[in-house]
């Protein structure tokens, strides 16, 4: 997907960071493989 | 560096009404976040979506808006499918690889569940 929206959240000193896309094709690799 | 997780996150079918949040999310993230972060993040998501016109955005004094102030980890609860119909409340401190492990156990996205926190 063209468009991944990156976002770091800490909570207590950890800080993880998340990506969402709007469609899962091309984003999630588990998509890919069906 | 720590595995990642893909997840599928929706607004809870009985607990949000369609006019709410309609949105389905496709997120990564890594197997360390918590269901806190999780939570977090969607709160952060909802208040920069809706924008300058949102309810409770307002400018504060150093100029960033109101609404990402006022972001936590407690406007939002987190919900698993466990049986057919049925929902659990995921613990705000629990890891999302424990949630993979203990409670999805499966090899496809994680589907988790959304709603504003009850005694809002």
């Amino acid at each position: 997907p063209e468009e991944v929206i990156v976002t770091d959240i800490t909570i207590n000193s950890l800080t993880v960071t998340f990506r969402e896309a709007l469609v899962a094709r091309g984003f999630f690799r588990s998509w890919e493989m069906e | 560096p720590s595995s990642e997780i893909e997840l599928i996150f929706c607004p809870h079918p009985l607990l949000v009404g369609n006019q709410q949040y309609s949105q389905t999310r496709y997120v990564k993230t890594t197997a360390n976040a918590t269901v806190d972060h999780l939570s977090k993040y969607l709160a952060l998501r909802v208040a920069l979506e809706d924008g300058p016109s949102g309810a409770q955005a307002g400018r504060s004094a150093e100029g960033e808006p109101g609404a990402l102030r006022d972001v936590s980890e407690k406007q939002f609860t987190i919900y698993i499918s466990t049986a057919a119909g049925q929902f659990t409340t995921l613990n705000g401190s629990l890891t999302l690889e424990l949630v993979n492990e203990k409670f999805w156990k499966l090899c496809k996205p994680l589907e988790l569940y959304y709603a504003p926190t009850q005694d809002q």
